[in-house]
């Protein structure tokens, strides 16, 4: 009978994209926003 | 009316290395840069702890909502990431300014006492990432050049 | 083995030397380029740079050092695993900036072959060294450090950089291949990593949106499909295990994500799909016959009286990227076939049509699937091509006694119950959002059900529709409309058939789906 496909972590209803934070396939929740690589500018990267 | 079938001797080895790999899955932590603080591998929480996003949790409006504290932050422990990202520019709209050169940021404390073209020069408050606090700086002059 | 002698101590000093470099330097843009420019002199000077052929070698021996260096961190029980994991990726991610300094830097400027051709070598050694590594270590072989690396210069090479971005369709190929190369059927080590580095969202974004006109469709349906071959003889066997539960799992999450943003994709993309993945399969299949293109709206299936040959989408023929014609073998087999779709001759065409479908006499692998998939979906298209040349729409009645119509006719009598249900499921394999196939192929289904000169067949019928609509949503449009037709319309005379309740429970289920359609 196939498995209830909305208990796998995804947002199918979401208005957005689902892939620009899709956290992989092993994963049940998107990514968060401090996951996301993002091109900030180099003076950011004070660490 | 297919049913099973019987696996062929290829697919028998397939299995047994993709068992073997099983035990290896990769991690969030295997394709994440390599940084000194939060890596992505989310503890298990209580489950009564809402465990889903909220919804509009990567906007500026929600980093808006946040605290200048929570702000900074999120802005010097996630770096390279969007959440540093929308910190950066929920605190632009708190007017504060990020020094491209001390790497600080600045807020004005009260109308600068001389400002021209390039530079204006007054009372600041800013925010010291080593102490962890804000600061008053008097008589500070902020070049524009180091604006970001 | 035929290294030049000395070779590998200067491999390992340089890119032990590199690695300090780069874990000091901790990637700050400013100190990056001049440290990378003083230490292309130093391998300058160490004669690496002087032939190719030298530095394919180097670029062997660093990514075997990189390898061993994964295993000695691993084999050392005192290190905890995120320590090792953190020395292993010190080494590779100075690897990976190394080769993308390089990729970057090397060539003239508006001379992108150079870069692309330094990145195919790259990706091909250190492919081959996965491979030797994964065939020697058997399971005792680690993903992590290949993972690592696919992944981080892929990252890299996607950074914001002007020059690279000109070079997005081949970099974004170039791995595409490189997966193709390495998949699990090949690697089965390395699956689950594999499933990671194909379904990564920068790489979902690049190969599926960025990449323009589409061009990187056709090399991720090559990947989707090396993933269905793989899985398919575990899932063919329902109880999974574990690893193959997983995998499968991690599939269903990539094939939603593909629902939702790329519809279209799976559209185009549909018929090599369901060649592959198993028949019994029959929610993974539905998610992608469930797809329909983003700016259709699809009439509610349960409106009364709905019209379906009056949609105007019913005249328009869905794009099927698949080359399923050559999939008609052999070749005088497709000869006589055309012929008697044109003059209904030969004559014994028909009575040989089980024969060429027919390849054993192994219980479940009797038929070649391909071909009859393939053999359906050409008549089908012949059929409605020569409707419309006609200048009608196809409906059950003028799709009835024509050539098309005989072969179909013909496989439901002749073929066994294995083979009629290959059959019946390259028809419903056609029954998705409302295109020309999809009428058509609605038409023939119920068409057969009506002219069926056995119950048997229309039970068969029945039960193909029926499983693909038991089982969790999504259903394909055209399935839902298709059964809500064959339960309504009385010239099926569908609930006078004893099968209909042959137990309460699918008596039960036949009037819940009844009440949910009427």
């Amino acid at each position: 009978l196939g498995t209830d496909l909305t208990g796998l972590g995804l947002n199918l209803n979401s208005q957005e994209s689902l892939h620009p934070t899709f956290a992989g396939p092993f994963v049940e929740q998107p990514c968060r926003a401090q996951d996301v690589e993002y091109s900030v500018p180099p003076e950011y990267l004070i660490n | 009316p297919l049913g099973p079938t019987p696996l062929q001797k290829e697919h028998q080895l397939q299995f047994q290395m993709m068992e073997a790999a099983y035990y290896h899955l990769p991690q969030p932590i295997d394709t994440e840069k390599l940084q000194t603080y939060f890596h992505r591998s989310p503890v298990q929480t209580p489950a009564h702890y809402p465990q889903a996003q909220l919804p509009i949790y990567d906007t500026v409006e929600f980093y808006q909502r946040l605290s200048t504290e929570t702000l900074f932050f999120v802005f010097y422990y996630m770096e390279g990431s969007k959440a540093q990202y929308l910190a950066a520019k929920a605190l632009k709209k708190q007017s504060w300014r990020f020094h491209t050169k001390y790497m600080m940021w600045f807020q004005r404390h009260e109308e600068p006492k001389i400002i021209n073209d390039d530079y204006e020069q007054g009372t600041y408050i800013y925010f010291d990432y080593e102490k962890w606090s804000q600061r008053k700086k008097e008589g500070f002059t902020f070049e524009y050049k180091y604006l970001e | 083995t035929d290294d030049p002698p000395g070779l590998q101590e200067k491999t390992e000093f340089l890119l032990k030397d590199w690695v300090a470099l780069y874990t000091q330097q901790n990637q700050l843009t400013t100190r990056d380029a001049r440290n990378f420019g003083a230490f292309v002199q130093k391998m300058n000077t160490y004669g690496i740079l002087k032939t190719d052929d030298l530095i394919t070698r180097f670029f062997r021996q660093a990514t075997q050092i990189c390898t061993d260096v994964v295993y000695r961190m691993f084999a050392d029980p005192s290190l905890p695993i995120n320590q090792a994991k953190n020395k292993i990726f010190q080494w590779i991610d100075a690897f990976v900036h190394l080769i993308a300094m390089l990729v970057r830097h090397s060539g003239e400027a508006g001379n992108p072959t150079t870069k692309i051709n330094l990145l195919n070598k790259v990706l091909g050694i250190v492919l081959g060294t996965l491979l030797k590594d994964h065939e020697l270590r058997g399971v005792g072989f680690q993903q992590v450090g290949y993972h690592r690396f696919f992944m981080m210069l892929f990252m890299e090479l996607c950074s914001a950089d002007s020059t690279l971005e000109s070079l997005m369709h081949s970099i974004v190929s170039a791995f595409a291949y490189t997966y193709h190369l390495l998949n699990p059927s090949v690697a089965p080590g390395f699956c689950f990593a594999w499933l990671e580095l194909i379904s990564h969202r920068v790489f979902l974004g690049r190969i599926l949106v960025q990449i323009p006109g589409q061009k990187g469709w056709p090399l991720y349906a090559q990947l989707l499909q090396d993933l269905f071959k793989y899985l398919a003889p575990f899932l063919r066997n329902t109880e999974l295990g574990k690893p193959v539960g997983l995998l499968y799992k991690g599939t269903l999450r990539v094939l939603l994500v593909l629902l939702h943003d790329f519809p279209e994709f799976l559209c185009d993309y549909h018929f090599g799909f369901c060649d592959t993945i198993p028949p019994n399969c029959v929610q993974m299949r539905n998610i992608i016959l469930s797809a329909f293109p983003r700016n259709m709206r699809l009439p509610d299936p349960f409106t009364p009286n709905l019209k379906v040959d009056m949609l105007s989408d019913s005249s328009n023929a869905p794009k099927v990227c698949s080359s399923y014609i050559m999939n008609i073998q052999p070749p005088n087999f497709k000869k006589d076939l055309d012929s008697y779709l044109k003059a209904r001759a030969p004559v014994t065409f028909l009575s040989e049509l089980r024969g060429h479908l027919q390849v054993t006499t192994e219980p479940g692998t009797r038929y070649n699937m391909t071909l009859m998939n393939a053999l359906v979906m050409y008549v089908g298209t012949q059929a409605i091509a020569l409707i419309r040349n006609k200048n009608f729409v196809p409906n059950t009645s003028n799709i009835a006694h024509s050539a098309h119509m005989d072969i179909f006719q013909n496989l439901a009598v002749d073929l066994d119950t294995e083979g009629r249900y290959l059959f019946l499921n390259a028809i419903a394999n056609q029954l998705r959002y409302p295109n020309s196939h999809t009428h058509y192929f609605s038409c023939a289904v119920l068409h057969l059900f009506a002219e069926a000169n056995s119950e048997a067949i229309q039970e068969q019928i029945t039960r193909v529709l029926l499983e693909r609509l038991i089982v969790n949503r999504p259903h394909p449009w055209g399935l839902l409309i298709t059964f809500i037709e064959l339960i309504k319309n009385p010239i099926y005379k569908f609930w006078e058939h004893d099968f209909v309740h042959c137990a309460p429970e699918i008596t039960k289920l036949f009037e819940s789906v009844a009440r949910s359609c009427l």
